[in-house]
């Protein structure tokens, strides 16, 4: 992810 | 997925279910703030747009889809619903959106991961869902008569963001790459605003009381 983005989060 | 994640998202997701079924039992939605509801259907709104260009998990999609519903639900039930509208502390609930929406967004547009239309968005729901429960706890201060769905409503919100915690320290353990400082820093902030409320209604649990605010 992109700049640290976490994306499987809610 | 780590148990404190899955923990914390049945405790978000308990805490809907509590609302829901104390405005479907009682008709009533005395003690709850519309703004705070308002925000939380925002926060899901600008976060989950992703469901449209980003697939994760089977479990993602259904939670967020089930977020999202009960979000629109709680307010139409609010707003709409003969019985459950006249309950509805509009003269208490006086909270202006704008006061943590411009905040919110101005931030969000400088502090980011990247100055895209969805990744600030995104930035921008985690900042907001990080103060919107203080129109509710504003509220809970001014009408004091806590009962104790609304307690409990609360106190599973906040449980929600403490095991949010304790999965992001064990995610920082257990994976080399996981870091996301700014949420991180959001979530702080969000559980640091339920301290006051916890330490309140741990006393009265302890008590044996209905919740009591100062």
């Amino acid at each position: 992810a992109k700049g640290g983005r976490t994306k499987d989060e809610l | 997925m780590n148990l404190f994640r899955l923990a914390g998202d049945m405790s978000h997701l308990f805490s809907i279910v509590l609302i829901l079924l104390k405005i479907y039992t009682s008709k009533s939605c005395a003690g709850l703030s519309m703004k705070t509801q308002e925000l939380y259907t925002l926060v899901f709104v600008t976060r989950y747009l992703d469901l449209f260009y980003s697939y994760v998990s089977l479990y993602n999609t259904v939670m967020k889809l089930i977020f999202l519903a009960s979000s629109f639900g709680i307010l139409w039930y609010m707003r709409y619903h003969k019985q459950v509208k006249q309950t509805y502390d509009r003269e208490q609930d006086t909270f202006r959106h704008y006061i943590l929406v411009v905040p919110c967004a101005v931030l969000a547009l400088i502090v980011n991961n990247e100055l895209s239309v969805t990744e600030v968005l995104w930035t921008f729901s985690i900042y907001l869902e990080a103060v919107a429960i203080l129109p509710q706890l504003v509220l809970l201060q001014r009408t004091k008569n806590v009962d104790n769905l609304t307690g409990q409503y609360i106190f599973f919100l906040g449980a929600y963001r403490a095991l949010y915690i304790l999965n992001w320290i064990y995610r920082y353990w257990t994976e080399p790459k996981y870091r996301q400082y700014l949420v991180w820093a959001a979530g702080l902030v969000q559980t640091g605003l339920y301290a006051d409320f916890f330490y309140y209604y741990l006393k009265s649990w302890q008590a044996g009381e209905k919740l009591r605010l100062p």
